[in-house]
C-alpha cells in the first residue's frame, strides 16, 4: 500500500507544469524514503529528475518500493479537479493497476476522488555522476525565466558563459544579437533576490534555448534556481523546494562537429 | 555545432 497526503496539493500541479512539456509518460518510483522520478525527453537531449522526500508529506506510507507508470497528459487533466488550496492524497494499492487521487478543501466542505489507470512504461534509467561543477550560479528564478523567454524571441541557441564577473547569456538570430549579463549581487535584503557566482573555472557552453524555456516552467516552485556548468558536460538547472525535495533538469550541450 | 545526446555523458544504470 502506498498513501501520501500533501497539505499544499498545488505543489503537484506546479511540478507537473515543469514536467509535462518535456515528457508525456513517466515512471514514479515510490519508496519508503519518498517519491522520485527520472525521465528523458523523446530526443534524449534533456532529462528531468524529481525528488520528493517522504517527510514532505503529512502522512506517508510506502510498504514496498514500487514503480508506477503514468501518462502525464492524463494526470494533468485529473489535477484540474483539484482546487489550488486543496489538500491532495495519493493512494495506490499494490494489487491494483490504478491510483486514486483525493482532493479536499481546507474547510473540508468539498471532497473529490479520481481514479486513474496506471501504465507499463519501459524507461531507461541513467546514472548521473556526482559532478564537481566548474561554476554554480544561483539567481532569482523569475529573472532566469524572463531572460530565457526574451532571448528565445531572438535566437534558437544560447551561449552561457560564467566568469568571476557574472553569468552572460548570449544569442543571435535574424533580428540581431543579444547579450544579458547578471553580476553577482548580494546587496538585497531577501536572500532569494541574490545572485551568487561560485566559480572554480570560467566556463562557456552552448545549448538549445527552447529547453531552458521549458525548464523555466518550474519557476513557481522556488524563488531561487541554480545553474551548474562544467566544460563539455550537461548543464544542471535546479529548483529546490526547501527541504521537501527538488526538481533538476539536465541538458546536453551543443558540441563542435 | 551539433546537439549532443545525454547518453554520451551519462551511462545507463
Amino acid at each position: 500500500m502506498f498513501e501520501a497526503k500533501l497539505i499544499q496539493g498545488n505543489l503537484i500541479k506546479k511540478i507537473m507544469e515543469g514536467l509535462k512539456d518535456l515528457v508525456t509518460e513517466a515512471n514514479f518510483d515510490l519508496s519508503p524514503g519518498g517519491v522520485s522520478l527520472q525521465a528523458m525527453d523523446s530526443s534524449h537531449v534533456a532529462l528531468v529528475a524529481l525528488m520528493l522526500r517522504g517527510d514532505a508529506f503529512e502522512n506517508y506510507r510506502c510498504d514496498r518500493p514500487r514503480s508506477i507508470g503514468m501518462n502525464l497528459v492524463n494526470l494533468s487533466k485529473v489535477l484540474k479537479c483539484a482546487g489550488n488550496d486543496d489538500t491532495m492524497t495519493l493512494k495506490a494499492d499494490d494489487t491494483q493497476n490504478n491510483i486514486t487521487l483525493v482532493f479536499e478543501s481546507q474547510a473540508e466542505d468539498k471532497y473529490a476522488e479520481v481514479q486513474m489507470e496506471l501504465m507499463d512504461i519501459d524507461s531507461e534509467h541513467l546514472g548521473i555522476p556526482d559532478n564537481t561543477y566548474d561554476a554554480i550560479v544561483k539567481m532569482p528564478s523569475a529573472q532566469f525565466s524572463q531572460i530565457v523567454k526574451d532571448l528565445s524571441s531572438i535566437g534558437d541557441t544560447v551561449t552561457v558563459s560564467v566568469t568571476k564577473d557574472g553569468i552572460t547569456f548570449s544569442t543571435s538570430g535574424d533580428v540581431g544579437t543579444a547579450h544579458i549579463t547578471c553580476k553577482q549581487n548580494t546587496s538585497m535584503e531577501k536572500e532569494a533576490d541574490h545572485t551568487t557566482v561560485n566559480l572554480e573555472h570560467p566556463v562557456t557552453l552552448t545549448f538549445a534555448l527552447r529547453y531552458f524555456v521549458t525548464f523555466a516552467k518550474s519557476t513557481s516552485l522556488s524563488h531561487q534556481m541554480s545553474i551548474s556548468l562544467s566544460k563539455e558536460l550537461p548543464v544542471m538547472v535546479e529548483y529546490a523546494m526547501g527541504d521537501m525535495g527538488h526538481i533538476r533538469f539536465y541538458l546536453a550541450p551543443k558540441i563542435d562537429d | 555545432m551539433s546537439q549532443a545526446k545525454l547518453t554520451k555523458f551519462f551511462t545507463k544504470s
